[in-house]
């Protein structure tokens, strides 16, 4: 599904350079669960964005399910990305002046899906991260929690089959995180592939497979298949 | 050193209200270390924004070592802001077109600060949270735990009296995070009042006082002295 080689990630930092990621080869086959790990700065947020065709590997080769990205333009990879992915940011990233719903509707308006169902379905997606009652609000009207868990419905309401997913309960309380990891097992036991970055051990232990980052490289991978 | 008695607030919202904290009473005397728990959406921001003087309470009162809050107008608070307290913002606010070490620096403007001493303070800050080698890096150049470590750097930068983190370690690893925690114990141990809010159970069980929320009241508080 996903085969990365020897990806590299540098940033020209005044006289010198940011190796962000320093050469990193994984394989990730359909269906799989993966947690990446790694202490702050290790490179998984840029490791995340490379995978899920959001930034290109200053070198190395990417491939998602065959599609070498190298050979995609930028309205190849928004189509790629569109039709088959899924991505929470670690930041969100929601439309500022619009509502909890509309910036849960909006990958769907990409996809060419009607009014009335795109209302339908953002809503009934807000409902399962259980933020039905705050549908009409804008970001700045929610918690920080409550602004995650909308950036989650987004990237589930077009049901891809690739989920990328930064620091997706780093904002909730115990509870409400086990309830999100629901639904992502839910997605996963329709057939999803589900990439997760965490700092939580006990949103890792749901994976089945750790892959751990240490200065832009893996240090360890307990399912790795070259 | 805080008391706050009835502490309401709401928004207007469509047809409705809000009611984001419900009527909150508390005594945190000087010293103290307290932790505020509960579930996303249960008002915690709300109360350490009132606490930290960024937003006025519908209705209810609050003093700060004394001062009655609702007797000041906005230059007044800003006064009492930069003297006594550290903030750091659960969505960070760092100014984007500015290195890090300006931004730690800061504070230290409003305070009337030399800048060759800014500048000293605020590198040694950075190197306190690890940084020291992301200093002219802009937030956009920095991972998540790095720019929430930058946000801590600039909240403890003036020394304060009252330190205010609104879930200070949600984006770092655990190492990182205990990293965190002995700065703020320093910071304690000097005689520094701590409120933390977090969801990790063990950055609270570090805290001498846990303060539990539930739909913006206290469900619980395990040191309260009335
Ligand atoms: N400007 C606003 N207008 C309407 N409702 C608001 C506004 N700001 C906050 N709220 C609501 O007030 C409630 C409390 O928000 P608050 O940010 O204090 O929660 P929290 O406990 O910090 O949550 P989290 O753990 O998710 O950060 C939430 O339900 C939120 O939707
Ligand atoms: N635009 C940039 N210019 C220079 N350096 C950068 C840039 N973006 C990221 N970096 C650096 O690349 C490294 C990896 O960043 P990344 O965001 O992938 O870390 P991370 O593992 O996600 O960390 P965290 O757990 O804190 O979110 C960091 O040290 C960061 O400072
Ligand atoms: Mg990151
Ligand atoms: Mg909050």
């Amino acid at each position: 599904a996903v085969r990365g080689e020897d990806l590299v990630r540098s940033y020209a930092q005044g006289e010198g350079a940011v190796h962000a990621l320093a050469g990193v080869s994984m394989r990730i086959p359909h269906g799989a669960w993966v947690a990446i790990t790694g202490s702050s700065g290790s490179g998984k947020s840029t490791l995340l964005n490379l995978l899920g065709c959001l930034d290109r590997p200053t070198s190395g080769h990417l491939a998602i399910d065959g599609n070498d990205v190298a050979a995609l333009d930028d309205a190849g990879l928004a189509r790629l990305r569109n039709r088959h992915l899924g991505f929470v940011f670690q930041q969100f990233h929601l439309l500022s002046r619009t509502s909890a719903e509309e910036n849960v509707a909006l990958p769907l308006v990409y996809a060419g899906v009607a009014r009335p169902e795109r209302l339908a379905r953002a809503r009934e997606a807000l409902d399962r991260v259980g933020l039905a009652d705050r549908r009409t609000h804008w970001p700045s009207q929610l918690s920080g929690g409550q602004q995650q868990r909308v950036a989650i419905a987004r990237a589930l309401v077009t049901r891809p089959t690739l989920l990328l997913a930064d620091e997706p309960t780093g904002a909730l309380d115990s509870r409400t995180s086990e309830e999100i990891l629901d639904l992502f097992a839910d997605l996963h036991r329709q057939g999803a592939t589900v990439v997760m970055v965490t700092h939580d051990p006990a949103v890792a232990a749901r994976a089945s497979r750790r892959l751990v980052l240490a200065d832009g490289r893996i240090a360890s991978d307990d399912g790795s298949l070259s």
